[in-house]
């Protein structure tokens, strides 16, 4: 129990600081077990300095940033124990253009190091121009859901601009 | 285990069939606020046995039959399958002997009676389900599957809640 | 203390019910009080129903569909008593480009009635493209944030694509 | 009142001096994430006499100066003016006599000391300060200043919280 927590614990951590590194271009964070010796009854901080910004509790950074720290924290959950499949709804919404680009290198290198497939919903056109290919969800018929194929053309000349 | 395939029909507001392939590397969705892309991701956490209604955003299981429109009536069933190939001794755990080769898990609610579970044609219990996603590294509570609301949770979580993420990937 | 909490509730409903068919371009949502008789003592509960969809309540709606009629809400309260600044950080984020062109057709509409001026944060293409200025905050050197005009025609070629 | 300009030196990221100028219609402040643009907006609520460190992400009001990066040292003291042009009897509570005319508000704080008003460069007490802005239908409160949290806050608050924001309206 205890001890398989963790060691859980320090291989998240692991893959947590060198994802954050990863996605800020820089800086460092490290997760933290407070408030107990015992890991069971512990909680988990997050503690994180973006490039060039002092060391604080996540709750003290930007909302993208805090955004960004929370996908490295999930990533590194996942590393741990790679699954088949990866679905991720909307999460790059707080990002600005550049942390996007960021997370879509990380996603291309993730795709070459396991064999997960990964579904991705998004409203960004950067995003959706590093997608591999694109589905469409669309509701001609009010409150009908259809699935349609998206020509990943098309969308890249939105971007491309 | 590679995820190839997911089937939906009567489930939210996919009323009509539809099929999803899952092909290796980055599929992207895409939509208009409201068209049921969160609805189609749900759907595989579903019919990888989530329990909990209040983690789909409904009330009770029923919830996620197709409740009609103002020019369909309401179905009295959903049902979704997703379909994998398994490499390794998975199948045997639902008594298939084969030990490679493609599964297909299928999830139907009927309303007003709950779920069942069937797994190459056989029926199996929402546990055996579990179990095989469970050995696959996956299942309705993989840290993988990040919800819309998943991000600003992590974000707002207490430290004691934050911790038990990390017992449920251990 | 009762009677003008309701009075309150009456105008604030009455706005937000004409905001949000006008945001959706179309369906219908209301407020209601609820479990209790006393005003002080009730809940407020948003119900809403987008175009071709069941009245639901607003936990039942989508992402987006839910930050849109929060935005008619909080404009409601507001036009029951005009500020003479109204500042928007991010409202914008979930929300797809046909419902943004809307939400920006809305703050036109509220500047062309009332003299209130607005802040509006973004990292949405659209949104600074319906802007009449853009300032810029930069962090050229880590840490220290400062603030810069933008040129409005350069972002516009952004989004002209 | 016609709210035209915000001053700020010393608070949080913006440890130069800054002036914003509020013109009519929609004005867009754009930026990378956590360059300083919400920063900026908390800036307003502050000068307008917020109380509560934690609706400005701080642990104690002190957190608002600026703390200091790996190259400059943290500051004593934070100021932040708010210019508006007032009409109407307002200048008159804040013994200006003038019952027209500019309005300039000023909160300054210094380390371990609290804040301290000015308004037309007389001192005066933060409750002055808020019944000015109260009087012009703003203030801290006021539900036309939506921080960045604020919409997932509202839809996720319970009913009984929600009746609060229309309390607060009222
Ligand atoms: N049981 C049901 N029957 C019919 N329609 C349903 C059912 N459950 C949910 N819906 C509809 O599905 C819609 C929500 O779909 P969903 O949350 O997938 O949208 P979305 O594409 O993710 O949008 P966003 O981009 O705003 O997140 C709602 O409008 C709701 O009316
Ligand atoms: N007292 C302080 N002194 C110095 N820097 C501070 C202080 N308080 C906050 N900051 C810095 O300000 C930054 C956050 O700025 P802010 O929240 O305004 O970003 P933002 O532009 O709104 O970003 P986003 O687009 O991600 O929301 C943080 O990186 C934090 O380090
Ligand atoms: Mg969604
Ligand atoms: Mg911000």
């Amino acid at each position: 129990g205890r001890i398989r927590l963790k060691a859980a614990f320090e291989a998240v951590d692991t893959h947590f600081q060198r994802l954050f590194t990863t996605l800020f271009n820089g800086g460092a964070a490290h997760l933290e077990l407070v408030d107990s010796d015992d890991p069971l009854e512990a909680g988990l901080e997050i503690m994180a300095q973006p490039p060039g910004k002092k060391l604080a509790s996540l709750t003290l950074l930007s909302g993208g940033e805090q955004a960004l720290t929370a996908i490295a924290l999930i990533f590194g959950l996942f590393l741990t124990n790679p699954a088949p499949i990866c679905v991720l709804d909307e999460v790059d919404a707080p990002l600005d253009d550049a942390n996007i680009e960021r997370f879509c290198d990380l996603l291309d290198k993730m795709v070459a190091e396991t064999r997960t497939r990964y579904l991705i919903v998004t409203h960004n056109a950067v995003t959706m121009s590093r997608m591999h290919r694109l589905f469409g969800v669309t509701m001609v018929e009010q409150g009908v859901s259809r699935l349609v194929s998206v020509d990943l053309e098309a969308a890249e000349e939105l971007v491309a601009a | 285990m590679k995820i190839k395939r997911l089937r939906l029909t009567g489930f939210k507001s996919f009323v009509e069939p539809a099929e999803l392939r899952i092909e290796p590397g980055l599929t992207g969705v895409v939509g208009p606020n409201g068209c049921g892309k969160s609805n189609l991701l749900e759907a595989i956490r579903w019919v990888m046995g989530e329990s909990s209604p209040k983690s789909m955003r409904s009330g009770g299981m029923d919830d996620v039959i197709f409740a009609g429109t103002s020019s369909r009536p309401a179905r009295d069933f959903a049902e979704v399958a997703l379909v994998a190939d398994l490499e390794g001794a998975a199948l045997t755990s639902i008594g298939d002997g084969d030990s490679d080769g493609e599964l297909e898990v299928i999830r139907r609610i009927e309303r007003g009676q709950g779920s069942a579970y069937r797994a190459n044609g056989r029926d199996v219990r929402a546990k055996d389900i579990s179990l095989i996603f469970a050995d696959a590294a996956t299942g309705a509570h993989s840290p993988a599957l990040v919800s819309q609301g998943k991000i600003a949770a992590v974000i707002s979580a207490k430290p004691a809640e934050r911790r038990q993420m990390l017992e449920e990937a251990a």
